[in-house]
């Protein structure tokens, strides 16, 4: 008989939760709001050939290709490739109360680089 | 925390501690390193340490809502919050500062009550927190208006009050000011809500130019003067009404700054996630 199929792991690169909990850290007393924020990252394999999905360049396709061949080169590497910025509510060492937007702070999309 | 680094909760750092093998010290070392960078990246210098007293004005929670997409959230009953699309469009900080009420002059303050007098009031707000990266595109000096009741029964003249906004520019002998107007506009006394002016000008002086902040005054004049109403409208003291403490935390002057320290994209008002 088969054997019962489990749900095949992908193992590509791709953007995996990461939630960042500002009071796991004893931050909550200075920051106001947000009490944390989903920052994500990514992980996973970069395979040959790369997919379109993968959001890949030019290079990091030519390294693989090269990697295929030649494994003393490496992968090319899952990083993010969009990110975006929050707002963070805080009070400052002056005990003034600050607003700012913070770039660059959430993972939007993964892609092979 | 003393000797120990901050940034872990002690349970976490002795985990930390036993999987890498490494001595308190070294651990305590990487971990105020990691700390700093983190704080650095936050452009802090150190780890705030709020005092009791630091107050939140309810317009940046309101503004922090708008910017991440929660405005649907509903405020508190009767308020009225305007999204400062101009400011904000250009800034990617903001910052709020009450002012020294040390500096407050005491007979100003009682004539407000009492008197009737139409001398301004001075507030001088410390900026000096600001750093000195961060470029000030505008500023807004935030009144709160008290509906005065039994308004409707007054005549929609008796019900005018003008409020010019000065910066002062020199306090000459007998604490007289010498003010330029910044801004100015009339009101009704039958409605209740937050005015905002425009107080650009002075704040840019007094962080680009660094021309002594010598504060702002405010003047309120009852175009119609009665007795019963002057001075009893705008609320820039604390010994204006008898009112809780919180409530005057939350209902006194306060001067936001909108400025841009270089780094990344101005605030934009998102929609929710």
């Amino acid at each position: 008989s088969a054997k019962p199929r489990g749900r095949k792991k992908n193992r590509h690169c791709r953007r995996h939760p990461l939630y960042v909990d500002f009071s796991d850290v004893g931050w909550n007393d200075w920051i106001v709001a947000p009490p944390g924020y989903h920052a994500f990252y990514c992980q996973g394999e970069c395979p040959f050939p790369l997919a379109d999905h993968l959001n890949s360049t030019n290079h990091a396709i030519v390294q693989t290709l090269v990697n295929s061949v030649n494994s003393s080169v490496p992968k090319a590497c899952c990083v993010p490739t969009e990110l975006s910025a929050i707002s963070m509510l805080y009070l400052d060492e002056h005990d003034k109360v600050v607003l700012k937007n913070y770039q660059e702070m959430v993972v939007e999309g993964c892609g092979c680089r | 925390e003393g000797t120990h680094a901050s940034l872990v909760p002690e349970l976490g750092r002795r985990r930390v501690l036993g999987l890498q093998g490494r001595l308190p010290e070294q651990n305590d070392a990487a971990l105020r390193d990691f700390e700093a960078t983190l704080l650095r990246m936050f452009g802090l210098q150190c780890r705030p340490r709020p005092s009791r007293s630091a107050v939140v004005p309810q317009y940046l929670v309101d503004l922090y809502h708008a910017q991440s997409g929660e405005a649907e959230q509903p405020g508190p009953p009767g308020a009225t919050f305007q999204y400062p699309e101009r400011s904000a469009s250009r800034a990617n900080t903001v910052r709020a500062f009450h002012h020294q009420e040390s500096l407050e002059q005491v007979v100003a303050d009682e004539w407000a009550d009492v008197s009737g007098d139409d001398s301004p009031l001075r507030f001088v707000f410390n900026l000096s927190s600001i750093p000195p990266g961060e470029l000030l595109s505008s500023a807004e000096l935030r009144l709160y208006r008290q509906r005065i009741p039994g308004a409707e029964l007054h005549s929609a003249d008796q019900r005018r009050h003008r409020i010019n906004v000065y910066e002062v520019l020199k306090v000459v002998r007998g604490g007289q000011l010498i003010t330029r107007l910044l801004d100015t506009r009339l009101v009704q006394h039958d409605t209740s809500g937050w005015e905002s002016f425009d107080v650009s000008p002075a704040a840019l002086r007094w962080t680009h130019e660094h021309v002594p902040n010598l504060g702002l005054a405010v003047e309120v004049l009852h175009l119609n003067r009665t007795a019963a109403q002057q001075g009893r409208h705008v609320r820039l003291s604390r010994s204006l009404h008898t009112t809780p403490e919180e409530d005057w935390s939350q209902l006194r002057p306060l001067l936001v700054t909108y400025g841009h320290d270089g780094k990344g994209h101005p605030l934009t008002r998102r929609s929710k996630r």
